[in-house]
């Protein structure tokens, strides 16, 4: 596992930053992500896919309700892949009884999901080797958030009520700098406290650019923050031998 | 008010200018006074709360005024939340044999 890895860096991979308006899409929205760049890795070709697709043929029919990133997953591969955004634009509203699939053309499709470990060791692992994939948060300090990184406090941003999604694409570490303790410490003359880096991952949001570091956001990693690893799902985009590419993830 | 006035965080002049500047930046007006009144109230808590978490995260992140400062925590989680994925999914967290002997 490389010490860092930040997808936005290769060109072509990671679509700008969506914004779900007042829908709650943001299960779709990072399935769709997530099919995007790994079509980009494994195929070197960048498509904008349609989000529409999957609330408006979501087989559970909850659309704007919410909504799990295996059912989008499964939409796709019942659908034998996914428009363009381009053919089949987001509306911001899920028309569920007007599924319209079958109208356009599919430019890009999945073999199938997986669930990977929950171990953030392993999650960077794949991230770093495969690409970016989709998480399930606690999103109670989203709100608020404005930039840097979160290291939630024990007793806060409980793991257990994860409640959005978001792609995960990449991971690094902060240079060194003194803990909020550490300056409480110097300010009460106390001795001059270690200095230390922050290891984080890079999750990008759906909630427009205007939204958190344009659109991003970093949480601390090896702590499960806010439950970073309990629903770590991808779908799996496997080109033939001749059309695949080596792409490693930029540092 | 006497007490508030020991309390940290802003004054409501203070208050009222950065609501007038997130109402400018993020282009927000709002119906009557009443709703002007209650969107202001609610930018206070929120901003109230910020100022908890900046204290309280032991990372560098900063939180203070968003776009969804004029939202209360639960229009918040109507709006952008995944309440069907709230909590727990059913038969996702559970992996076989994990002490419910008799059940496939």
């Amino acid at each position: 596992v490389p010490s860092t890895c930040d997808w936005r860096k290769k060109p072509g991979i990671i679509s700008s930053v969506r914004n779900q308006v007042t829908c709650g899409c943001c299960w779709a929205m990072a399935a769709v992500g997530n099919i995007e760049a790994l079509w980009a890795i494994k195929y070197q070709k960048f498509v904008e896919l349609s989000v529409q697709e999957l609330l408006d043929c979501d087989r559970c029919a909850n659309g704007c309700a919410g909504g799990f990133v295996w059912d989008a997953f499964l939409t796709v591969l019942n659908n034998s892949g996914l428009a363009s955004e381009k053919d089949y634009p987001y509306q911001g509203k899920a028309e569920v009884h007007k599924c319209q699939a079958k109208r356009y053309k599919k430019v890009a499709w999945i073999q199938d999901f997986i669930m990977l470990p929950e171990n953030e060791q392993s999650i960077a692992r794949h991230l770093a080797t495969e690409g970016p994939i989709t998480v399930t948060i606690n999103k109670e300090l989203l709100q608020v958030y404005q930039n840097n990184v979160i290291q939630p406090a024990p007793g806060t941003c409980d793991p257990r009520q994860v409640d959005h999604v978001v792609l995960l694409v990449g991971f690094g570490k902060t240079k060194s700098v003194e803990s909020r303790q550490a300056e409480a410490d110097l300010s009460q003359s106390k001795p001059r406290p270690r200095r230390r880096s922050i290891p984080y991952w890079i999750l990008k949001n759906s909630w427009g650019a205007n939204w958190g570091e344009e659109g991003y956001f970093r949480l601390h990693r090896g702590s499960n923050a806010c439950g970073i690893t309990k629903y770590p799902w991808t779908a799996l985009v496997d080109a033939p031998a001749k059309k695949r590419h080596a792409v490693s993830c930029p540092p | 008010q006497g007490i508030r006035g020991q309390e940290p965080g802003p004054r409501p002049l203070e208050l009222r200018e950065a609501f007038t500047l997130f109402q400018i930046q993020y282009n927000r007006t709002y119906s009557n006074p009443a709703e002007y009144a209650r969107r202001l109230e609610i930018f206070a808590r929120n901003l109230a709360r910020a100022q908890r978490l900046q204290e309280e995260d032991l990372g560098t992140a900063q939180f203070g005024v968003t776009p969804f400062s004029d939202l209360t925590e639960e229009e918040f989680d109507q709006l952008y939340g995944n309440r069907k994925a709230a909590g727990r999914a059913p038969n996702m967290d559970r992996k076989v044999g994990s002490g419910e002997r008799g059940k496939s």
